[in-house]
């Protein structure tokens, strides 16, 4: 973008050469942890910009071929090498990158997630400061949106108004979660996202199988034959 | 083991079911795994109840949590599981309706698995779907893919949910566990969860269990 531009305007024809830093950046969070030769390496990039108070927030498509596998600790069979398409965005500030989204997934995926789409672009907007003039009215429709999805129905305009800001705030703690997993999972809006996370916990999980004693069976013998 | 194995492939898995608003996964666990091996011993898949376990296993805490060791011996105790047509899911407890004349399935024993992630996928590949307890973290939220998470937001230390192993593979060479949940299909991928094998994800590996069916 022309330098000089107002902040907050959109940039959605960024020079390619300014799209390789932030997915430079990506490309070294997603090999995070992998020895040299197991390393995806970046393939085509395609991207938008937009321009914050304090820094730029990119919002990139690419593309990153996976090295075959012939590590028999990770597949038994060797792995022919795989082309993934990953959406990533990422925030720059004052020269410092941070990876908002990470979304992969193979090119020949059958699944497709359009609707996760809209609210992970939504979830930067929690981060910028200060916050966009429209932030509640986007956040309302994703909520109406969750609403109508999963039939979800309130008593009170109270109570709907509560279930509100529980679902905004699951929306940071997903993106948190999407930040720090390792594997391909995304995570976002699902059928429990109006729920704390207390809430969530008492009614569907079970706190029984973390205590100890508890009572023991006999081992199993190993399977020997082939 | 083989590279890959499916149970789902194989019919030996049931559809998903819906806990509902009840902490009864230990009893969809539990069930899930003896349907499993009763389809491999007598070759006959049958749906099977949750709700007796829920209602008559006097040692577990019905929709407050269970243990799946607990819920071997119920059955053994009982005499069996009623199917799930005879016997209905409801979501909470209520008085005990069990009918021993009503039994279709029983089992023999029950046993603790391997914490060795490929002993585990052996034993899966030959003996069927597994009963296991995992760390329910970011489960919440999730939608797709093999989930990783960081071993210290993950700890197995914390396990607070049971589940079935119904299946194992590779994904863009990502090894995964292919996980039936019990909340419906209208949650993670068609109801199923995937969970990344080999690092102890979650504490997959801890509380593995099968009931043995001679």
């Amino acid at each position: 973008a022309p330098p000089g531009r107002a902040a907050g305007a959109q940039s959605w024809e960024a020079a390619s050469s300014e799209l390789l830093g932030p997915a430079r950046f990506a490309l070294e969070m997603y090999n995070r942890g992998r020895a040299a030769g197991a390393r995806a390496a970046l393939g085509a990039v395609r991207g938008r910009v937009r321009r914050t108070g304090q820094g730029s927030l990119y919002s990139l498509k690419a593309t990153l071929e996976e090295p075959p596998c012939n590590d028999p600790m990770v597949c038994q069979l060797p792995v022919s090498k795989k082309t993934l398409l990953c959406t990533f965005e990422i925030l720059d500030e004052l020269g410092k990158h941070m990876l908002l989204r990470r979304d992969c997934a193979p090119v020949d995926t059958k699944i497709t997630d359009d609707r996760n789409e809209t609210f992970s672009s939504f979830l930067p907007l929690l981060n910028m400061d200060p916050l966009p003039k429209d932030l509640s009215v986007k956040m309302a429709s994703i909520f109406k949106d969750f609403v109508t999805t999963y039939n979800r129905t309130y008593e009170t305009k109270e109570e709907a108004q509560w279930r509100m800001s529980v679902f905004v705030n699951n929306m940071v703690r997903a993106q948190k979660i999407q930040a720090l997993d390792r594997g391909t999972a995304q995570y976002g809006v699902t059928k429990f996202s109006d729920l704390t996370e207390e809430e969530f916990r008492t009614i569907y999980l079970n706190p029984l199988l973390k205590e100890e004693p508890r009572k023991k069976m006999r081992l199993a013998k190993s399977i020997s034959d082939p | 083991a083989p590279p890959e194995w499916d149970w789902r492939d194989k019919g030996a898995v049931t559809k998903v079911k819906n806990q509902g608003m009840c902490g009864s996964c230990w009893a969809f666990s539990v069930t899930g795994n003896v349907e499993g091996q009763w389809f491999l011993k007598q070759g006959d898949l049958l749906s099977l109840s949750e709700q007796e376990l829920v209602d008559c296993d006097k040692v577990d805490k019905a929709c407050l949590g269970g243990l799946p060791s607990n819920a071997y011996s119920a059955i053994k105790t009982l005499g069996g599981l009623e199917t799930e047509d005879d016997y209905s899911y409801l979501g909470h407890l209520q008085t005990c309706n069990f009918s021993a004349e009503k039994v279709k399935v029983y089992i023999n024993d029950s046993v603790e698995l391997s914490q060795n992630e490929q002993k585990l996928a052996a034993w899966l590949a030959n003996k069927g779907p597994i009963s296991v307890a995992i760390n329910a973290f970011g489960m919440q939220f999730y939608r797709h893919g093999i989930s990783r998470p960081l071993r210290p937001l993950c700890s197995p230390w914390f396990i607070d949910h049971a589940v079935l192993l119904v299946g194992y593979g590779n994904r863009s060479a990502i090894p995964f566990w292919a996980i039936k949940n019990s909340w419906g299909t209208d949650w993670g991928e068609e109801g199923y969860y995937y969970l990344h094998r080999g690092s102890g994800a979650c504490g997959v590996n801890i509380m593995a269990s099968s009931a043995v069916v001679n």
